[in-house]
């Protein structure tokens, strides 16, 4: 058995938020469906 | 070549491993992925502003390191990122893997991996999901030896790393499911339940799901996807969303809130609020077929297995 340890870090919506860019970088980018990338239809 | 990934929009992954790649070892902060299938890091190719943010792979520093000529782009919700393809040795914990496949980032959008805390992705799903023809990791520790079958697990301890780890993972019997389709690591789930609905602005999983619940719907499970329980649109119709689409609840109000089940091949997993409602809950609904994608709360209350060998999924108490 290998284990593998994770580290815990920040988010990158952690650190946006942090930088004051979140906010901006949300309402500029187009919402995407997260369960688009389960639509076959590209297979 | 494509493929489709759009996980940074969700911008909440929070677990990194170490890798090196080459010879000398480079050593890079992966995010470990079961959400796509190929591995990638920055490169010294890269001029891009979030190149300049991590740790970039000189393949011109590694004796081992071969070139493989092919771009490919893998678009992701908030842009693309091109890669260029190359072979080297690739070492995970104690796993040397030779001429292993990966990607080489030529250009990345600033906007958001800058802001990433890690370099780049090692994909842990189906190798159809892969762009390229080569192995991919877990095929090539296979293919190498490394491996005796091709199975990982994510546990997540409670106790400090290293001290007080319990080589034990699971408690009870574990809940085995096929995997309904051969890409990511998708599952069917039975049915959604809850044993108490008195949320207060927060009705995910109320009497809805009832009549949803037997309508075939399929989860998939990711880590790389942020510590997040994903629900359909139509399960989530009376959340309160925030201008951000989290969806907000009163912290105040997370005793009387529902334990969420989950009822794979007839065996119930519950999910107590606690392990759902976190300080900031982002929750979007999708649009399309009712999928749920259960995150790091899942997978912290479930000791989770990914065999690939026996294109299954199996689920135990953590």
């Amino acid at each position: 058995l290998y284990r593998i340890i994770l580290k815990k870090g920040k988010s990158i919506r952690q650190v946006m938020e942090e930088q004051g860019v979140l906010q901006t970088f949300l309402k500029n980018h187009p919402k995407v469906d997260p369960g688009a990338k389960y639509l076959f239809n590209n297979d | 070549a494509v493929a489709y990934e759009p996980f940074t929009n969700y911008l909440n992954s929070y677990y990194f491993g170490e890798i090196s790649i080459g010879t000398p070892p480079q050593n890079f902060l992966v995010l470990f992925d079961t959400g796509s299938s190929n591995l990638w890091v920055p490169s010294t190719y890269c001029k891009s502003q979030a190149c300049s943010n991590h740790n970039t792979f000189n393949p011109s520093m590694s004796s081992t390191y071969q070139n493989n000529g092919q771009t490919y782009t893998l678009y992701y919700g908030s842009g693309s990122l091109t890669v260029l393809l190359g072979y080297d040795t690739v070492t995970v914990q104690n796993i040397v893997i030779h001429n292993q496949e990966f990607g080489l980032s030529e250009i990345e959008p600033s906007n958001p991996f800058y802001y990433a805390n890690f370099d780049g992705i090692l994909g842990m799903a189906y190798p159809n999901l892969a762009v390229g023809n080569s192995p991919t990791v877990m095929e090539s520790m296979m293919q190498q030896g490394q491996l005796t079958s091709p199975i990982f697990s994510f546990y997540f301890s409670r106790a400090h790393p290293g001290r007080n780890m319990n080589s034990q993972f699971y408690s009870g019997e574990i809940v085995w499911t096929p995997v309904t389709r051969e890409l990511y690591w998708q599952v069917a789930i039975d049915d959604t339940w809850s044993v108490l609905c008195l949320g207060i602005g927060f009705c995910l999983p109320c009497s809805q799901t009832a009549s949803a619940g037997r309508s075939g719907r399929k989860s998939h499970r990711g880590r790389g996807l942020g510590p997040f329980v994903w629900a359909p649109r139509l399960l989530a119709r009376s959340s309160s969303a925030s201008p951000l689409s989290q969806f907000v609840v009163n912290c105040n109000s997370i005793q009387s809130m529902p334990t969420i089940t989950f009822v794979i091949r007839g065996s119930p997993l519950p999910l107590p609020p606690s392990a759902y409602v976190l300080n900031a809950t982002y929750l979007p609904s999708p649009s399309g077929q009712p999928l749920w994608t259960l995150g790091d709360v899942f997978l912290k209350e479930y000791y989770t297995i990914y065999d690939m060998g026996n294109n299954r999924m199996g689920f135990a108490l953590s």
